[in-house]
């Protein structure tokens, strides 16, 4: 039997949008620790993890290790029927093949139970060893964002180096290049505004555009958003969800032959 | 040429 209530229904919607362009199905996977989700996209150059640790729900009851295998597009259909503000609560039995999502008004004048077939999804769960990174770039998710995008109308990929300078986002296309550079910054009058750039070492790599700006959909859970890079790894990009877990999207780099 | 990876190439099965 599974039991989840959260009052912030309305991240679960943030969620799912954050996730649904850029994979199809997922296992979600419910334990003591938490509801949480790994998945790779179709071409398996980007994957992206979950969690929304257990502490965050206002009731969560696992009686035992439950995978559930969603199609993340009719999931987000049906959380699209619950209102922002509503309360939402995920229920499955143990050997269920279907999920029911339940969403109650503020004020418990309205009262909507949705259910959706699950399916048996044949995924490779990857270990991802803990990594020092040469660079860690916090800035406001909204300008990162707005630099995917606005790169990505000029050319495919970013070059995104971190130097004593700051953060550099470049790309170059058939009109053209661009540059963008991101200093440190922390005379800001809220927090969510700094820019802060730790830097162990220089650091220079090539991302696809196309999967940074299907990152950002994840933009409006956070303010700030976590760029963690390092030679010849996959970046981390990371949204906090609320203070009850994060999102993590891992890019494998474009590497010269 | 930039030559895309796959994230498997990095992170192993677990």
């Amino acid at each position: 039997m599974l039991e989840l209530r959260l009052v912030q229904g309305g991240l679960l919607k943030k969620v799912l949008d954050s996730l649904k362009d850029l994979v199809n199905d997922a296992n979600f996977d419910c334990s003591a620790t938490g509801f949480s989700l790994q998945a790779m996209d179709s071409s398996h150059v980007a994957l992206v993890a979950l969690l929304l640790r257990s502490e965050g729900f206002e009731h969560y009851r696992c009686d035992r290790n439950l995978s559930l295998g969603m199609n993340l597009s009719n999931m987000a259909k049906m959380l699209k029927c619950a209102g922002n503000d509503d309360i939402v609560t995920i229920k499955a039995d143990d050997a269920a093949d279907s999920v029911t999502f339940m969403f109650e008004s503020p004020n418990q004048d309205k009262i909507a139970d949705f259910d959706m077939k699950l399916m048996d999804i044949d995924s490779e769960h990857l270990g991802i060893p803990e990594a020092e990174f040469q660079a860690i770039v916090r800035m406001p998710s909204a300008e990162f964002a707005r630099i995917c995008k606005d790169l990505s109308t000029i050319g495919d990929t970013v070059v995104i180096s971190v130097t004593k300078e700051g953060v550099k986002f470049s790309t170059r296309g058939d009109i053209g290049t661009a540059n963008i550079v991101c200093r440190h910054n922390t005379s800001v009058d809220k927090p969510e505004e700094a820019t802060i750039i730790e830097m162990e070492e220089t650091v220079s790599l090539t991302f696809a555009l196309r999967y940074m700006n299907s990152f950002t959909k994840a933009t409006p859970l956070a303010n700030q958003v976590t760029i963690s890079l390092s030679s010849d790894l996959p970046v981390v990009v990371e949204y906090k969800v609320a203070e009850m877990g994060h999102i993590r999207f891992y890019l494998a780099p474009k590497i010269e032959e | 040429v930039n030559q895309q990876r796959q994230i498997t190439s990095f992170f192993s099965k677990s």
